[in-house]
């Protein structure tokens, strides 16, 4: 259901060429758990962005769900970011003007839901803070911030969630709830899960596990021991 | 030469009175080595944000080099905080329209040094990012963009280090490099070094370890297998 076929993402600065995806090739079907690991500048969030359609590669060909992307419109590629998807960034990316509740309930009131209020705080309840829901970002520590980004990905029941490190900002207590919660959104309701990570253990929540090196792909395994 | 002494930091957020900080009694000695953990929520980056002289407690008193920081005038302060404390903050804080390579050379511009290109160069050498010396801060990945933090706490050869999550997205490889960094500057410059995180083997290149829960210490240990 997500293909990539080889993609490659340059960038130019100034005299340099910088390779951030080096002809990847890639198959995630439905339903599955997979990791993604590799040095810092590997190429990770690179990838994370071109599979949520934030991004278009610089050459090859990305397809979700046998379509090509790039032949998409721009209401279709809209609608999938908006409601197919959920996604979890690195660097949160929440506004700053609203309090957690309404940072989790705007993906809501974009296409007219009910309940909004009620399923916002619900997701906040999912990830453990939803006493903090009147706080703006700047009155939560790092890990709840974090947590309000993840609860934001998830408000829609999306069918596919990209987490762009979701625990790198979390005790292991709280990572292991976060990575419980996705493990039973992807087992009890067939969500497709991609877990950007530098932690094996955290890794070894999935089922499978790709590494990065320098924009390729260097290896693609299942995880044994479960 | 830090000392706490019954401090503690509140927050009103309409009804609710959130307590960051709960009499927390503390005292670092010039040349140690400090992990601080506890899980996401508990008041690491307000302890660190009090210490940094960048915030001040409600109540209690925070000293530093056996002076009373609420009796510093304002360029005392801003003395201490540009000149003695490198601060690793847990979101960056880089400047988006400044190069990775000026974000770090800036607080060597402040105070008039010579040399400033020479050595911001030098202190992204160090954490193995010289390479990207050109690209903004939304041109690195995220880790990228964490270690030009580093580089520019380090910049300016602090007496004190504090860092909030130095190796949060990192790879394991490149955290143990920068932890290898800190531990150097600490046994060969005699920094005291303060580090928050939340993983335990990053903790373990610390002497000791301070664990907090809701706001207040409940364990201050030396760190045993050496
Ligand atoms: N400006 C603020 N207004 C209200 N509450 C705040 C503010 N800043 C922090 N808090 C609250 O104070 C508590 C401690 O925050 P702090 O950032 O110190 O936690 P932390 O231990 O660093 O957590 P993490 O590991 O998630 O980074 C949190 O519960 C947070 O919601
Ligand atoms: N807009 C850009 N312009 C130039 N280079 C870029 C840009 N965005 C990313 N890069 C480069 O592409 C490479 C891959 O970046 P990416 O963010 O995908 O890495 P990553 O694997 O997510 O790393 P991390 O683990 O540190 O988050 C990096 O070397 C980075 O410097
Ligand atoms: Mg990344
Ligand atoms: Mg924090």
């Amino acid at each position: 259901m997500i293909s990539l076929q080889n993609v490659t993402k340059t960038y130019q600065i100034g005299p340099s060429l910088i390779k951030a995806l080096d002809n990847v090739n890639l198959s995630i079907e439905v339903g599955e758990m997979v990791a993604v690991m590799g040095p810092s500048g590997s190429g990770k969030s690179t990838l994370m962005n071109i599979v949520g359609c934030l991004d278009v590669p610089t050459a090859g060909t990305y397809s979700l769900k046998d379509r090509k992307v790039e032949e998409l419109s721009e209401n279709e590629l809209a609608d999938i970011r908006g409601t197919n998807i959920g996604f979890i960034f690195q660097t949160y990316n929440l506004l700053p003007r609203l309090t957690a509740l309404a940072n989790v309930e705007l993906p809501l009131l974009y296409d007219g839901s009910k309940n909004t209020k009620a399923r916002a705080l619900e997701a906040l309840e999912k990830v453990g803070i939803e006493d903090r829901k009147n706080h703006k970002p700047s009155e939560l520590s790092g890990g709840q911030q974090q947590r309000v980004g993840i609860a934001r990905a998830l408000v829609k029941n999306p069918s596919i969630i990209l987490a762009d490190e979701p625990t790198g900002n979390l005790d292991s207590k709280t990572g292991v709830e976060i990575m419980a919660l996705l493990q039973q959104l992807n087992k009890n309701s067939k969500i497709t899960v991609v877990v950007v990570t530098h932690e094996e253990e955290i890794a070894n929540y999935n089922d499978r596990v790709i590494t990065f090196r320098d924009g390729s792909i260097v290896s693609d395994k299942p995880v044994s021991d479960k």
